[in-house]
């Protein structure tokens, strides 16, 4: 099954 | 000092509604360019990212950097009072604990001038690189909301497959399944209507379709939507403004 992502595990904070 | 004349009201007006859903509170950054907004959805999932060109007011001055710390909803309310054509002034001091709203109409004497308290808002700020996508398409925003409208009353997600010649939307669900196949076209009479694909790999994405709900919400800014996808990386769904962005960064859905 698909889970959702979270959009900071993608970015990183300034 | 922040001074900022909209020609419009309705284009403010437009921001907020298009965001005010995704987010609550966020810090409207004002500087010499002009104003920008980054905040992430509570879910953590969407990331809304802002820009309003100085280019769009009719007039701007902002002397040095102001941060108004606004809560959306409380703003909205505001912004409703006024009418959409309207000219619509933001001022603020330099070290605000308000900002001041005033709506002119241009057919009468009338101004009306609203004020809005600011919050000091903590939010976290992400650092976003240009990227290089394996895809990018360009259609008509409003075929995109109809399309993402339509699939979720079957769905929660949404999957996006992208080929050089085509453009598939899918949804599966417990009552039944739903697609819609779009190709590149080119209208020379209304190029609001052309659908563009770049492509460097083909895509297969799933995203949620709450979060594309709130998306669409921006369909009234632009008559296009650009979405930029990589496998396996937020999507950038974006709205062109006359000089600035709406973009939303969407979190995908994939096994681990």
């Amino acid at each position: 099954t698909k889970k959702q992502q979270n959009i900071f595990s993608f970015f990183s904070k300034l | 000092m922040l001074e900022g004349k909209f020609e419009e009201a309705s284009l403010l007006k437009k921001v907020v509604e298009s965001i005010k859903d995704s987010v609550q509170l966020c810090n409207f950054v004002c500087s010499e360019h002009g104003i920008t907004v980054q905040a992430v959805d509570d879910s953590r999932v969407l990331l809304v990212s802002l820009l309003i060109g100085n280019e769009v007011f009719s007039d701007y001055r902002c002397d040095r950097n102001i941060t108004l710390g606004v809560d959306l909803k409380s703003f909205a309310k505001i912004i409703r009072c006024g009418g959409n054509d309207d000219y619509l002034t933001l001022i603020a001091e330099d070290s605000p604990d308000s900002v001041t709203l005033v709506f002119e109409d241009k057919n009468s004497d009338r101004i009306s001038e609203y004020s809005l308290k600011l919050m000091e808002i903590d939010n976290e700020f992400l650092k976003i690189d240009d990227m290089d996508y394996d895809s990018v398409i360009k259609m008509p925003s409003i075929d995109f909301q109809k399309i993402c409208r339509d699939l979720s009353t079957l769905s929660e997600s949404l999957q996006i497959l992208i080929t050089k010649d085509s453009i598939k939307f899918m949804a599966e669900g417990e009552t039944g399944n739903g697609s819609v196949i779009l190709k590149p076209r080119t209208d020379i009479d209304k190029p609001e209507q052309s659908i563009t694909v770049k492509l460097n790999n083909a895509v297969n994405s799933t995203f949620g379709l709450k979060y594309i709900a709130d998306i669409v919400k921006g369909t009234s800014l632009s008559n296009q939507i650009v979405i930029k996808i990589s496998n396996r990386t937020p999507a950038l769904f974006e709205y062109k403004l006359q000089s600035g962005y709406l973009r939303f960064y969407l979190a995908p859905k994939f096994e681990d």
